[in-house]
């Protein structure tokens, strides 16, 4: 690998030199011959990932030189006739549409009434690059020359200069066939090949996650716009190109790129996505990742805001437990492939959820253990052992109660908390008891009615028989 | 030997007359006057003594416009399909410099001029100083173009190709007539694939048909290779084509000209597999030439 | 470039084909 990329460095080096020269001696024509020349070194099936990023940094370095003095000369008015035309001659597809997308930018930039035409050809002509790893880099280079000039306004004056949603039209198109190349690559080769193929395919992930980066830098694309448009057209991709590494990658790209002001107006359509992922997704990650997210939100809108501790800035109409709680319950049910612990994690993710989104509401802890206690009554699961690991986030789920509360009289209220405990074996319930006996002391918790004494040593049971 | 002249044949408008390169029989291309069927070719026949004051005894001076297709395998006769002659002088001698006015009105010229493989059409204006030993003859070619006014049908090309069980495609192409400015904006709609495509591109193929019955010459000549996909694609896939003629060397299609050969254009849609095998699919094109204008 | 931009409409290749396992 090292030794055929240095040789195409070497090409691309003297190509280059050739075609800084020609520019400097306004020969035009020969310097595209020569930059034609130096982009045939991507035509390569010889390069790894790796290497051919390397080569592709190098050459797309180099180009900037020809776009830098096309649009110079554009601009001093000694515009090339044709020009879009006549880099159309390279008979080879590669450097052919490298050079459309350089000068297309350079028409884009100086005539900004060409804008919404090239755009529109450029994402459809690079659809002649059907190999995986030619045509990734291919539309990312697309990407990076489009970073700062996608039309991004909602009414243009002149049609022509396109608007945000012919920008988001692009991005799409371009997310789409980016993604099913990404994906493409998963089935060439040999089996054998498998694991190497998967690691070469994490290390071209983010040129297809640049796309959603893009599309979340539409300043003009409003929240209905992302409901109406851009979510579900970033979702039917996800999920019908039924590919787990895919899946994983571009769902958690969704929550970490988009503002989650957005996110907490489209859970339904996310969270239901997220049902119909393949099943070897970790779907738990994704959904504990957007509740991280928006619990963070919510703390940190919550001390802006200056709100009362308590309170939530999540805007009232978004009942957020009751979405999470019914999807998470949804995607429970139809992902019968779904290991126990993952969907305990969920439960505890809910629990966290609901403490520090609504921390006063106690029966949204409750209900989540109960709906814990039924999937357990559902498997037929009493007397679980510690030695089981579902048993770790089992128990994880009853502690953080503890920690959270610190208050045993607030754990008694909790309807759910024993007959979820008594689905533990003797050792599990025991360390769960000295749990909240150490609990109780730390914060001299203080009993006041018999009753209530009779429920806390009720939890007590393994520690006093 | 004895006086001689130089013969020089002086256009009329020549510094405003366009000019056009055409290939040569030796494969150069030489720069020629443009001319177009129906126009008048005009000018002066200027004959220079060698020797100034000797006198040049001929038996008339005479120019021909002709025009004539060269078959190469059978070098000697020429198949003349416009002969046109005027005298210019009577027999007689010639004492000085001289030069003759002439004029060839509306002429006829029915084909394009063309220099091929295996056959040359050509017009040339030829002045001859008839002498009793040898004549003194000077030829000059001019070039002609048809123009054709926009063909009233131009319907697209669509066609359903394929191997059974291994790739079944439809290809489209805009038009089935094309100037020779034009673009050819089509694509390829994959709807089955099973095998590994390597590369997809698209050629121009010229076919120059010479002769007839038992000795035709076929001489296929590929204008121009163009990628048009790289890689392969899946089921419902389409690729767009799109090529502009005009940076190519092209000719009219030319059909049947003078019974005597024929230069027609075709696209050969060309499939690699990742074996090197070839699948190729080819469509005949009617190329024409536009006017200018 | 109204001419160097033009295509033929394409069909849409649906989400079934497009992320198909080459055959």
């Amino acid at each position: 690998q090292d030794k055929l990329l240095s040789d195409a460095l070497g090409i691309v080096r003297s190509q280059a030199f050739q075609m800084k020269r020609c520019l400097d001696k306004t020969r035009l024509m020969d310097a595209l011959k020569c930059a034609s020349t130096m982009l045939a070194e991507l035509r390569t099936s010889l390069l790894s990932p790796k290497s051919y990023y390397e080569l592709y940094m190098a050459i797309t370095n180099e180009l900037c030189h020809l776009e830098l003095y096309l649009l110079d000369e554009f601009q001093k008015g000694r515009k090339v006739a044709d020009l879009y035309e006549l880099v159309q001659y390279a008979g080879n597809i590669v450097p052919r549409l490298y050079l459309l997308i350089t000068v297309g930018l350079v028409y884009i930039k100086t005539n900004s009434a060409l804008k919404r035409s090239i755009l529109k050809d450029l994402v459809e002509m690079c659809r002649g690059v059907q190999h995986p790893l030619r045509g990734l880099f291919l539309r990312n280079y697309l990407l990076q020359c489009t970073r700062n000039i996608l039309p991004d306004v909602v009414q243009a004056e002149d049609e022509n200069e396109g608007n945000v949603f012919d920008a988001i039209d692009f991005v799409l198109m371009n997310f789409a066939e980016m993604n099913k190349l990404w994906v493409r690559m998963q089935h060439q080769g040999h089996s054998s090949e498998k694991s190497r193929r998967e690691k070469e395919r994490e290390e071209l992930k983010i040129l297809v996650g640049t796309n959603l980066v893009r599309l979340s830098q539409l300043e003009s694309a409003t929240l209905e716009t992302y409901q109406k448009l851009i979510l579900p057209g970033i979702l039917e991709q996800v999920v019908s190109c039924r590919d787990a590494i895919a899946q994983e990658y571009l769902m958690e790209c969704i929550i970490q790129v988009f503002p989650d002001e957005f996110h907490l107006q489209t859970l339904d359509p996310f969270l239901k996505s997220c049902a119909q992922l393949q099943s070897g997704v970790n779907v738990k990650n994704i959904i504990i990742s957007l509740i991280d997210r928006l619990a963070a939100y919510n703390q940190r809108n919550e001390k802006a805001a200056g709100v009362e501790e308590g309170a939530s800035v999540i805007p009232a109409e978004v009942q957020l437990f009751d979405v999470f709680s019914v999807q998470i319950a949804n995607i429970v049910q139809t992902r019968t492939d779904m290991p126990l612990e993952d969907t305990i994690s969920l439960q505890v993710a809910l629990v966290i959820l609901a403490q520090k989104v609504y921390p006063d509401r106690v029966d949204y802890v409750d209900k989540v253990l109960e709906t814990t206690t039924q999937i357990l009554e559902r498997l037929n699961l009493n007397n679980i052992s510690h030695f089981l690991s579902v048993n770790q986030e089992l128990s994880r789920l009853l502690r953080i109660c503890v920690d959270f509360y610190n208050n045993a009289l607030t754990i008694i209220q909790l309807k759910n908390f024993c007959p979820l405990l008594d689905k533990f074996d003797y050792t599990s319930r025991k360390s769960l008891a000295l749990y909240i006996v150490m609990n109780i002391l730390e914060n001299e918790t203080f009993i006041p009615t018999a009753d209530e004494t009779d429920s806390v040593l009720a939890m007590l049971t393994p520690l006093i028989k | 030997f004895g006086q001689s002249a130089e013969i020089d044949i002086v256009f009329d408008g020549a510094e405003t007359r366009k000019m056009v390169e055409v290939k040569t029989e030796d494969g150069k291309k030489e720069k020629m006057l443009l001319y177009y069927d129906g126009e008048t070719v005009k000018g002066k026949v200027n004959v220079t003594l060698k020797k100034p004051g000797n006198k040049l005894e001929h038996q008339g001076i005479k120019i021909e416009l002709i025009g004539q297709i060269e078959l190469f395998y059978d070098r000697g006769n020429h198949h003349e399909f416009a002969s046109l002659v005027k005298e210019l002088a009577r027999p007689g001698d010639l004492i000085q410099n001289t030069s003759y006015p002439f004029e060839f009105a509306n002429v006829e010229k029915p084909f394009e001029v063309y220099g091929g493989a295996n056959v040359r059409l050509r017009y040339f204006l030829r002045v001859t100083i008839i002498r009793r030993l040898s004549d003194i003859v000077r030829e000059v070619d001019i070039a002609v173009h048809t123009l054709c006014s926009y063909p009233d049908l131009n319907n697209p090309i669509k066609m359903e190709v394929g191997i059974e069980d291994c790739l079944h495609i439809e290809f489209e192409y805009n038009k089935s007539k094309y100037h020779l400015k034009d673009v050819i904006v089509g694509k390829i709609y994959f709807l089955l694939v099973r095998i590994k495509i390597k590369h997809m591109e698209i050629a121009i193929i010229k076919r120059e048909t010479t002769g007839s019955g038992p000795n035709i010459f076929t001489e296929n000549d590929t204008i121009a290779k163009y990628e048009i996909m790289d890689g392969a694609p899946v089921k419902g896939e389409s690729i767009p084509i799109r090529v502009f003629l005009a940076g190519y060397d092209l000719t009219p299609t030319m059909r049947d000209i003078n019974k005597k050969f024929s230069v027609k254009y075709f696209l050969n849609l060309v499939l690699m597999d990742t074996e090197d095998r070839r699948y190729f699919k080819q469509q005949e094109i009617t190329l024409w030439r536009k006017s200018e204008k | 470039t109204a001419d160097a931009t033009r295509r033929l409409n394409i069909k849409k290749q649906t989400l079934d084909d497009a992320y198909a396992v080459p055959a």
